[in-house]
C-alpha cells in the first residue's frame, strides 16, 4: 500500500489537481443551478446569488480601465481598405447589427471600429413618439423600472443598490428645506408635494446603437463625473454584482423638467469606457489616473445662463465610445 | 454601457414596459 501511494502521488502532476479543483468547482456550481431550476420548477422564487466581499474584490482588481484604454487604441487604428468589410461584417454578423438603418451604409466609409461603434442612423430610422413624455434616450434593454422605495433602486430584480451612492450627495441645488422635512435623500430630490421618484434602467448591448438622446424637455443644471472601475455591466453580471452601477464609471447629468427633479446617468463599461456629452467639451472620461471614491462636478448654471442647457425630447445628447 | 433615468413625477405616472423586453430610441417609457 505504501510502495502503491508513492507511485500515485509522484504520477500526480499539478495539471491534474488544477484539473481536479476546477472540475469540482464547476460541478459544485452546475449542481446550485440544477437545485434553483428544480425550486423555480416548483414555483418557488429562487433569490440571486450575489457575489460576496471577495469576489467583487477579486473582480474590481482586474485592470479593466487599462484593458479598456488598450482595446480603445487598438479600434483607433485605422483599417486598410481591403480589411474594413470582413471586420465589420463580422462585428454585424456577431452582435445582430442592422445597417440598413444607418445614416452610412458603405462598410468602407469607416475607418476604424471606433468610427464605426459611433456610426448614426438615418433620421426616419428612430421617430420620436409625441403622445408620451417620456421616451427611451436609446436602443437597449429593459433590465428593470419602476418607484424608487427606501432609497434604493434595483439594478435587475431582487439585486438593489443606494440611489445616495449612484448620484453623489444632493448639493446640486441650494434645497432650502427646514431640518425636519429634510428625510431621506429621495425626500430632497423630489421637489413638489405629492410627486413619487420613478426610475429605468437600459442595457445597451455591443451591437446598439451607441448614441443616446434627451429622453423629454428638460433643463440639464449639473453634471458630476464619477471616475470608477469599468467592469462589465452585462445583465447577468448586474445579477451578480450588488452596488455594480456605483462601482462604475459614470456621468450623472441633472436638471428639471415639468414635473420637478430629471436625471440622466451614463455608465461606461469595459469595452465602452468612454462616454460624450456634446454639449460638454470640457468632460474627460476613462483617464488613467483618479481617486478611488471622488467625483468631480460642473455646472452649466452660470451669471450669464441662469437656465442651464435646455434639452428636447429626442435630441442629440452623447454617445459612448469604444475603449 | 447602460442608461439610467431617475425622475420625480406625479402618482399617476406609469411605465408602458416589461423587464427584459428590446426598446428603441423614440419608443414612448410612460406618461401620465
Amino acid at each position: 500500500i505504501q510502495a502503491a501511494s508513492l507511485t500515485t502521488a509522484t504520477r500526480l502532476r499539478p495539471v491534474h489537481v488544477l484539473v481536479g479543483t476546477g472540475g469540482g468547482y464547476v460541478g459544485y456550481w452546475q449542481y446550485g443551478k440544477y437545485k434553483d431550476r428544480e425550486l423555480e420548477r416548483q414555483g418557488i422564487e429562487v433569490p440571486p446569488h450575489v457575489a460576496n466581499e471577495m469576489e467583487v474584490a477579486l473582480y474590481k482588481s482586474i485592470p479593466t480601465r487599462l484593458l479598456s484604454r488598450a482595446w480603445g487604441r487598438l479600434n483607433q487604428v485605422e483599417l486598410p481598405m481591403w480589411l474594413r468589410k470582413p471586420v465589420y461584417s463580422l462585428y454585424i454578423w456577431t452582435f445582430g447589427v442592422n445597417m440598413k438603418e444607418a445614416a452610412v451604409e458603405d462598410l468602407q466609409h469607416y475607418r476604424n471600429l471606433s468610427e464605426f461603434f459611433r456610426r448614426k442612423l438615418k433620421p426616419q430610422a428612430r421617430p420620436v413618439c409625441n403622445s408620451h413624455c417620456v421616451i427611451s434616450p436609446s436602443d437597449g434593454k429593459i433590465l428593470h423600472f419602476g418607484r424608487v422605495k427606501n432609497c434604493e433602486v434595483e439594478q435587475v430584480k431582487g439585486v438593489t443598490y443606494s440611489l445616495e451612492t449612484f448620484l453623489g450627495p444632493q448639493t446640486w441645488t441650494d434645497i432650502s428645506k427646514g431640518e425636519d422635512d429634510a428625510g431621506s435623500f429621495q425626500d430632497l430630490l423630489v421637489t413638489k408635494d405629492g410627486n413619487q421618484l420613478f426610475h429605468c434602467i437600459i442595457y445597451l448591448a455591443p451591437g446598439d446603437y451607441h448614441c443616446f438622446h434627451s429622453p423629454t424637455d428638460w433643463r440639464v443644471a449639473h453634471r458630476r463625473h464619477f471616475p470608477g472601475s469599468l467592469m462589465s455591466v452585462n445583465p447577468g453580471v448586474a445579477r451578480w454584482i450588488k452596488e455594480l452601477f456605483c462601482h462604475n464609471e459614470r456621468v450623472v447629468l441633472s436638471g428639471e423638467w415639468v414635473h420637478g427633479f430629471f436625471s440622466l446617468t451614463a455608465v461606461g463599461a469595459t469595452n465602452v469606457g468612454s462616454i460624450r456629452i456634446y454639449f460638454d467639451r470640457d468632460l474627460r472620461t476613462n483617464s488613467p489616473r483618479y481617486c478611488k471614491g471622488s467625483y468631480n462636478d460642473f455646472s452649466y448654471i452660470s451669471s450669464t445662463n441662469k437656465e442651464g442647457v435646455c434639452m428636447r425630447k429626442g435630441e442629440h445628447l452623447g454617445e459612448f465610445n469604444l475603449g | 454601457s447602460t442608461i439610467v433615468l431617475v425622475f420625480e413625477a406625479p402618482k399617476d405616472f406609469t411605465f408602458n414596459l416589461k423587464a427584459g423586453q428590446k426598446i428603441r430610441f423614440g419608443e414612448a417609457l410612460g406618461t401620465m
